[in-house]
């Protein structure tokens, strides 16, 4: 299957 | 206490428009280098980084540095008062409870101030790293939208290749397939029409077409858009803001399993 990751998977929180 | 006047008050509706579908509150942190957003859509899927540096507005004054909170959709429904040819400018102080707006017609015979409830908004601020992308396409923003817009009566996902024979979008979905191809051009008549590829290697990737499709609300604020990309990164979708700024678009691409 496909997945959809969100955003924060790649960019961190400050 | 925050002060700006936008001549060209028009251009603030516009980019309303362009992130109120895709992010329903906000908080515009206010600083001296200028107005600036950064939010993720409900899902947390996309992110949106606005921003309008100071020397962009007539007048632009900021004491220090704080954020307001505000609804975006109430924020469009008052700037739909102003009129494309007003003026606009903003006042908030750290702390208050709410913004004014006032519009200005050119001729200065109307003046109209609302003014909006602020809202207390917890959000964070993502880091996003400097990243070098494995190709970056320059291309008219009207054809990107349209290739969006077509492209999503037929599939949910486009994928986008980026190869030396150029940058291809495509989809499939329960009725057939469809790819879309675009070639470098730069031989065109002004250069806001031009398609450029710059290509270090090539990338193939897939995103969720909804996202695009909001992301291209924004193509009254600019000709072209940039689209860069890299291998298991989220895409990039530009769009400059002449004089003042961007906005840019963050979207996390779709991943096989």
């Amino acid at each position: 299957g496909i997945n959809q990751p969100t955003i924060t998977k790649f960019f961190a929180k400050l | 206490m925050l002060e700006l006047r936008l001549v060209q008050g028009s251009l603030l509706k516009k980019v309303l428009e362009s992130i109120k579908d895709l992010v329903n509150d906000a908080n515009f942190d206010c600083s001296a280098t200028g107005f600036s957003l950064q939010a993720m859509d409900s899902s947390h899927v996309a992110l949106v980084s606005l921003l309008l540096r100071s020397e962009g507005f007539e007048h632009y004054r900021c004491d220090k540095n704080f954020s307001m909170g505000m609804n975006l959709g109430n924020m469009s429904k008052m700037l739909k008062c102003a009129g494309n040819d007003d003026i606009i400018t903003i006042k908030g102080d750290d702390g208050g409870d709410t913004i004014t707006f006032m519009f200005e017609s050119p001729s200065q015979d109307k003046i109209a101030d609302f003014e909006m409830k602020l809202m207390d908004i917890d959000s964070e601020h993502l880091g996003i790293p400097e990243a070098e992308y494995h190709a970056i396409v320059r291309m008219p923003s009207a054809e990107f939208a349209r290739i969006c817009k077509d492209l999503s009566s037929i599939g949910d996902t486009v994928i986008i290749s980026v190869t030396k024979e150029g940058v291809k979008f495509s989809t499939k979905g329960d009725i057939g397939t469809a790819n879309i191809v675009c070639r470098q051009n730069t031989t065109v008549d002004k250069p806001e029409e031009a398609t450029i590829i710059e290509m270090q290697e090539p990338v193939s990737l897939t995103f969720a077409l909804r996202y695009m499709n909001s992301f291209t609300k924004a193509s009254p604020l600019s000709n072209t858009v940039t689209i860069s990309l890299s291998s298991e990164l989220p895409v990039v979708v530009e769009y400059k803001i002449a004089e003042m700024g961007y906005i840019r678009y963050y979207l996390a691409p779709k991943i096989e399993d």
